[in-house]
């Protein structure tokens, strides 16, 4: 069998409640030097995912809302542990998107994984 | 030899000029549904790059100024379409950056190189 998610997902995992504002979202995104942070509740579950792809749509539609759960994306397409990594490329391609977030079994975000983990499976570093 | 560049890079591309405004970068990176706008000049040739990421940042420090060229990156990391994608993956970690402009012997800019486009190598696709 080939590799799976577990073995290029990054387990360094910066997330976001949804009370937040867009502002902090945006403080939170350049401090970790990274394009996605998964929303998640009091529970620490997973509720939805906002981008800096989210943040410059608000830019050009202030009207939203100034809060996370103003321009997340509810409908979170995600991977598991053990999901082959092909499977999880193909739900990249399928919805144009560069990140997914890893859950477990109570739908909790483990880690991340994002496209340019592909990169590890190069020279055979998996 | 491995895969190159060339077997999996996005020739189309979207790009803006460093005049423009920070709303109208927004606009087409949202438009174009993608991350990344390499920025060029009026011969054509690359000048700089700025991505959802800038826009974020523009959001949290407003006072840099409105404009392309007062929050695009100058200093563009770029690839080549003979360039083994083993050795534009090393550029993508070293760099912690999503995209390479592929640019020609002119400096032009003929396609981008980003990391979910790694997605095409497997399953054969290459
Ligand atoms: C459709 S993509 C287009 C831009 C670019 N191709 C990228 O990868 O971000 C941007 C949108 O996808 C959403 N998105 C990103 N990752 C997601 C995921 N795992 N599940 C659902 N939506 C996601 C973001 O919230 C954003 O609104
Ligand atoms: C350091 S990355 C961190 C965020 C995230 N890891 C990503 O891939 O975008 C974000 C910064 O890299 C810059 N950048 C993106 N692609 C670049 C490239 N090919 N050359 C130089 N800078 C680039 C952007 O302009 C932005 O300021």
């Amino acid at each position: 069998h080939g590799p799976r998610v577990l073995d290029i997902m990054d387990r360094r995992v910066i997330s976001i409640s949804q009370e937040e504002e867009i502002s902090t979202a945006a403080g939170k995104l350049l401090k970790g030097e990274t394009n996605h942070l998964p929303v998640i509740d009091a529970h620490g579950k997973l509720v939805g995912i906002v981008t800096t792809y989210d943040i410059s749509k608000a830019v050009v539609n202030p009207a939203k809302g100034s809060h996370v759960r103003d321009i997340m994306r509810k409908k979170v397409i995600t991977t598991t542990p053990d999901e082959p990594v092909d499977i999880a490329v193909q739900k990249l391609e399928k919805f144009n998107i560069s990140a997914l977030p890893v859950v477990d079994a109570d739908y909790r975000v483990i880690a991340m994984l994002t496209a340019i983990d592909l990169g590890k499976l190069f020279g055979g570093r998996w």
